[in-house]
């Protein structure tokens, strides 16, 4: 949650509104 | 040539990568964000375009969506990473660090290193009855 | 692959060579040998893989892809010969990672390069699990020159077991 909530503060809300979700699918490590 | 920008930050990271943690590039990372901005508004403009009846338009469109995605993409690795080392720098260092890695994170980082400690301690103290320091005594003794 | 794997983000950047098949209006500046505002359908170039995957979609194929030159059959008979002699980080620097990733395209030559990447490791394999752990405190340049990103990062972590078993024997 905390990472989360850095990645959204910093990158993730000044980004264009169809790209600001973090899909976790898509970016849990493998 | 798009994503150039992203890319020097990867390898800036890359270079950084034997411990040692490199000032928070502030201005790569809002040249970047400044880039999805005008990939994004040129695909609104495209899009509509196609919309009205102008074809040819689907290649443009799709270039640019895929610059988006590998911008968003490199750019969540550099935080990531650079999250990953002041994590490590935690059970290394301790609740303080030092003077000269502090002065390289960002404000954004050292408010989630301030997150992280109390859900680490808050964590720690659930352990046994009084609690456990897990940072501490990391190699087994030589008994 | 791993989102947010460093490694993984600059393999993809090695390029691949396409050839388009529908116009790139206003995307001449993809095409290096060429000063058009545009690219015609037919044009071959070359383009980093993350790029060509995008635009090379089962849905609308904007690019198709062909195989690099250092995975094709003649470089593959190289490794079938002697995988030891080559500069895989000449050829790279990251040839297994990025050889792995051309896999998803699907190309004829798919299955040959897949059993090339793997028997061409096995080859290798002895000679860098050798040479890291007889190499203790010498100069280690010279036997990781020719080694891709994938083989010099077992290289390390072969010797860093060594310098641990070390530290704890003299402990």
């Amino acid at each position: 949650e905390n990472s989360e909530t850095h990645y959204k503060n910093v990158a993730l809300r000044h980004m264009p509104a169809n790209l600001q979700i973090l899909q976790q699918d898509k970016t849990a490590p493998k | 040539m798009f994503c150039e920008k992203v890319l020097e930050l990867i390898r800036e990271l890359k270079r950084s990568l034997d411990g040692t943690l490199l000032p928070f590039n502030e201005d790569g990372v809002r040249q970047v964000l400044e880039e999805m901005k005008a990939l994004y508004d040129q695909n609104q403009t495209d899009v509509s375009a196609t919309v009205e009846g102008e074809r040819g338009l689907f290649s443009g469109v799709q270039f640019r969506h895929t610059c988006l995605e590998r911008n968003k993409r490199c750019l969540l690795a550099y935080l990531f990473n650079r999250l990953a080392i002041i994590r490590n720098m935690r059970w290394e260092f301790g609740s303080v660090l030092p003077a000269d890695v502090r002065q390289n994170l960002s404000e954004q980082e050292v408010q989630w290193f301030t997150k992280y400690n109390k859900s680490l301690a808050s964590y720690m103290r659930s352990l046994g009855n009084d609690g456990l320091d897990l940072t501490q005594d990391r190699k087994p003794p030589k008994s | 692959d791993n989102y947010f794997n460093l490694e993984d983000i600059l393999s993809s950047q090695e390029k691949v060579p396409v050839k388009t098949e529908l116009p790139m209006f206003r995307l001449g500046f993809l095409n290096s040998s060429s000063d058009n505002e545009h690219i015609l359908p037919g044009t071959k170039m070359e383009l980093p893989f993350w790029l060509a995957t995008g635009l090379c979609s089962r849905k609308r194929k904007i690019v198709s892809v062909e195989m690099p030159k250092f995975y094709r059959a003649g470089y593959r008979e190289i490794f079938t010969a002697d995988a030891n002699v080559v500069d895989l980080h000449k050829l790279g620097p990251y040839f297994y990672s990025f050889g792995t990733k051309l896999l998803c395209f699907e190309l004829n030559e798919s299955d040959d390069v897949a059993k090339s990447l793997l028997q061409t490791f096995i080859d290798r394999f002895r000679r860098i699990m050798d040479n890291s752990q007889n190499a203790l405190n010498q100069e280690t340049s010279k036997l990781t020159d020719k080694l891709d990103e994938m083989e010099r990062s077992l290289f390390r972590a072969s010797q860093q077991s060594l310098f641990d078993f070390q530290k704890w024997e003299t402990r």
